[in-house]
């Protein structure tokens, strides 16, 4: 690993992030995932905080441009150069630059945007190249997905010689979902006995649902609400007439009656599904349709809980008619008119009768943050 | 004089090479000696120093000639912060 002469480097650990201009090459979504993962590796690395910040001054800018762009870098079209960094400072300090020339990607057709962005914020928080050819410093560009998402020994040493270990509090907590952090994302959402059952990993939050006071449950806790569910929840939801909620575990799924009892089990098999779906990324039911959705990956598939059958015409692409719906759902349930579609960071509002988004927060903004 | 072993380049990669050092490794315009032909064996040894220097860089055998393997490194796509001090 290396560093620049003088070794600047933030001195203020919590540093802003702002993305000032987008590609058209991904969605916008994509474009933050991308940016969230590679800060996300550096910071658990680190003792260091990003916050993105949509307007104002921010320590490092994100942006696309192409050929001459206001800095002495000029980029050189397709190939060559893909992006170029400066080290920590004020003003273009820190900032990093994307030759949109290029063709970005979330996959592997074209440029990775998450490999090129964890190599170039290694500048901005201070590193210069390395030699080691499995740094994520080293100047050119490799893109392998399995360990792409992992720095290396060398990205390592050079960022605490900079910052420091992460500290030992920051570690411990790093268990513990960390409620307010930007990046937060759920596992399953439903409502189960009156209310709102969020989880994440281990960890459960439970509010009734016209209340607001948030109980997050510590996984001993979970042990005793979902007794004899024992591995990480994929999905959930719930048949408020039967009073009944489906928790789903990779491909089992558990029939919830009351909670702090037992429950009894089923395989996703019994729902039709086909065995390419290994596993639910969340569901929610729509009463009156006697409906239950599936969605898993980009797709999603609707149960008919009468027939106790899935329906033809199956599955779809979740964005299929856009209406402003997210690639993905992680969790999904659903309040009075609306089903609230929980994605990476975000709670997409979808009004039923409008079919269509109709709102976007923060998906931790459920937790109060 | 062609650069040692270099015979056998096309005009395009020498100018390829040149952006490359210049870009990278801080080979300065003057070093490239294209303007004062007096200057040209001072220019040729330090286009020769900036291509070891990148050899190092990237474990390629040190010749200080642009040989293919070393064409080839400087043809891949990567960032455009230079590998030396900048």
């Amino acid at each position: 690993f290396g560093f620049y002469p003088f070794k600047p480097k933030w001195k203020n650990h919590n540093v802003t992030y702002k993305i000032a201009k987008y590609t058209p090459d991904m969605s916008k979504e994509d474009v933050e995932k991308a940016f969230h993962s590679a800060l996300k590796m550096w910071r658990e690395a680190a003792p260091l905080r990003f916050t993105q910040v949509t307007s104002g001054n921010a320590d490092i800018v994100l942006t696309f441009a192409r050929k001459t762009h206001g800095d002495f870098f000029p980029f050189d079209g397709p190939g060559g150069v893909l992006a170029h960094a400066f080290q920590p400072g004020e003003r273009m300090g820190g900032d990093v630059h994307f030759d949109e020339d290029e063709t970005w990607t979330a996959g592997n057709q074209g440029y990775n945007l998450f490999a090129v962005a964890a190599h170039e914020l290694g500048h901005s928080l201070g590193l210069s190249h390395s030699k080691d050819r499995s740094a994520i410093m080293y100047p050119n560009y490799r893109y392998r997905s399995s360990t792409q998402h992992t720095l290396s020994k060398d990205d390592m040493l050079g960022i605490q010689m900079l910052y420091g270990k992460p500290n030992q509090k920051v570690e411990i907590q790093s268990t513990a979902p960390q409620n307010c952090d930007p990046d937060f994302s759920f596992d399953a959402a439903a409502i189960i006995d009156d209310s709102i059952v969020l989880l994440k990993n281990r960890h459960m939050w439970m509010r009734t649902i016209n209340g607001s006071y948030w109980n997050q449950l510590t996984e001993g806790l979970i042990k005793t609400y979902l007794p004899g569910i024992n591995d990480r929840i994929d999905a959930a939801y719930d048949i408020p007439s039967k009073g009944e909620a489906y928790i789903f575990t990779g491909q089992k799924y558990w029939v919830v009656e009351k909670l702090k009892s037992r429950s009894r089990v089923g395989s996703i098999q019994d729902y039709g599904l086909p065995s390419r779906v290994t596993h639910i990324d969340a569901a929610v039911h729509i009463s009156e349709q006697g409906k239950t959705v599936f969605f898993t990956g980009p797709f999603y598939y609707r149960f008919d809980e009468v027939k106790r059958q899935l329906e033809y015409s199956y599955p779809r692409l979740i964005q299929r008619n856009s209406r402003g719906l997210p690639r993905r759902v992680d969790a999904a349930f659903r309040i009075h008119g609306s089903i609230f579609l929980l994605s990476g960071p975000k709670s997409y509002q979808y009004d039923l009768k409008q079919k269509r988004v109709v709102k976007i927060i923060p998906g931790n903004s459920w937790l109060g943050c | 004089r062609p650069i040692d072993g270099n015979q056998h380049l096309k005009p395009e990669d020498v100018e390829l090479a040149e952006i490359y050092l210049k870009t990278f490794y801080g080979l300065k315009q003057t070093d490239r000696g294209d303007r004062f032909p007096q200057r040209r064996t001072r220019s040729v040894s330090a286009m020769e120093m900036k291509i070891r220097e990148m050899q190092n860089f990237f474990g390629l055998r040190e010749t200080g000639g642009l040989d293919s393997s070393t064409l080839s490194v400087m043809k891949l796509p990567r960032c455009g912060v230079p590998d030396v001090e900048n």
